[in-house]
């Protein structure tokens, strides 16, 4: 496509045109969208994240999708909340609000290499790319990498699961990246990170039974963005810590934002009906992004009017 | 690309806390390839395994010979993906 008007978001991307569409929104929106690089991925690709920002020095809320590689419609939505998000600022009180006070930070293909792979040899491929030294298996679950209870219940150690947690917390260099743009921000104040397709808003912990200290408030914000999200289509969510709500997961992203400091951190389930699973039909992708969009708004508003 | 032809995705009912350590158990079962979409976690929440071709009998099997209520969720991956790929063979040609 060759603006983002064109884009045909109703339809699954390879790499290369996400990349495009990101390099087009950026000319398109200079005075608010930029692009930068965090690092690069094991197999050199670019880690992109978009920045929506109308000032210096401000707080910001973090978004990340694709994760896990063939969780195909959270790109896609992230790609369509970029779009929302530029073509709201100036129209929608609110997100003009929030983009006056706080910047938006979003990730749309976190795992580059397992994305491109889903797309050329395999489309059900979960893991990075990296090689394990040892095993014939390949790839890192990036969402059991961080170095919050990492090595614990609920994350492998053998290289050839799912679930396989790398040689050390931080070893994936799409994981390292982010940890190291987090750390040197410093002023992050909200996190999502975007999975498929169980229909939950979660929020830590994953490692440990223990409550945090911020369980009532977080409980109480998840409430009002699934009742959001729910308002459009009547898309049924639950909600509620990691560990009591789906299982335990030990080295998962947002226990160790959480353990950073960043109060406000969310992991999304998006959608499936209990039919397709990872292969969600392509014109379901619109009507998960608009449902997402009215469960993050809430958690971004939450955050912007609850600074720390 | 990987050819998915024959795989099913099978949704899984269990009943008992029994039932969710029985399919927990087919984890270990490295032979059996099974790719957990959603692990086995608390009773009355189903459980998602997309299952080889090869295996899917003796998947089959295990889970009626121990009274665990399972469905059909896809009964063709492959072909899920194939209309997947020749939507964005369609989409492309309508850009261009």
């Amino acid at each position: 496509a060759r603006s983002t008007d064109s884009f045909n978001y109703a339809t699954y991307h390879t790499f290369d045109e996400i990349n495009a569409f990101i390099d087009n929104l950026v000319n398109e929106n200079p005075n608010l969208v930029s692009k930068i690089q965090i690092g690069s991925s094991y197999e050199g690709r670019p880690l992109n994240v978009l920045k929506f920002s109308t000032g210096p020095n401000r707080p910001a809320f973090w978004i990340d999708t694709g994760i896990h590689s063939r969780e195909w419609v959270t790109q896609a939505s992230g790609i369509w909340f970029a779009k929302k998000i530029a073509t709201d600022y100036g129209k929608d009180a609110s997100l003009t609000n929030t983009l006056n006070n706080i910047d938006i930070l979003l990730e749309i293909v976190t795992n580059p290499d397992g994305y491109v792979y889903t797309h050329k040899s395999d489309r059900m491929w979960r893991k990075t790319r990296s090689p394990n030294s040892g095993s014939l298996c390949v790839g890192t679950d990036p969402n059991r990498n961080w170095d919050a209870g990492f090595g614990g219940p609920g994350s492998s150690s053998n290289p050839c699961t799912e679930t396989y947690r790398g040689r050390a917390a931080h070893s994936e260099p799409e994981v390292k990246a982010i940890v190291d743009f987090v750390k040197s921000h410093g002023n992050i104040k909200g996190f999502v990170s975007i999975h498929s397709y169980s229909q939950m808003l979660l929020f830590p912990y994953g490692y440990t039974t223990a409550r945090t200290p911020d369980h009532n408030e977080l409980n109480t914000v998840s409430r009002n963005a699934v009742n959001a999200l729910a308002s459009l289509y009547g898309t049924s969510y639950t909600y509620g810590s990691i560990i009591a709500t789906i299982y335990q997961a030990s080295g998962g992203t947002i226990d160790w934002t959480y353990n950073q400091g960043i109060k406000y951190s969310y992991s999304f389930e998006l959608r499936d009906t209990g039919r397709y699973g990872f292969a969600l039909p392509a014109n379901q992708i619109i009507p998960t992004a608009e449902e997402t969009w009215l469960a993050l708004t809430k958690l971004i508003e939450h955050t912007r009017d609850n600074l720390y | 690309m990987e050819n998915y032809s024959g795989q099913q995705v099978l949704r899984i009912f269990p009943t008992d806390e029994d039932q969710v350590n029985l399919v927990r158990a087919l984890e270990d079962l490295e032979h059996l390839q099974i790719d957990f979409w959603t692990s086995p976690t608390k009773v009355l929440l189903p459980i998602d395994i997309r299952v080889s071709f090869r295996n899917l009998q003796s998947v089959k099997v295990y889970l009626e010979s121990n009274n665990i209520q399972y469905s059909i969720m896809i009964h063709d991956v492959q072909s899920l993906l194939d209309e997947e790929q020749n939507e964005m063979r369609r989409n492309r040609a309508t850009e261009n």
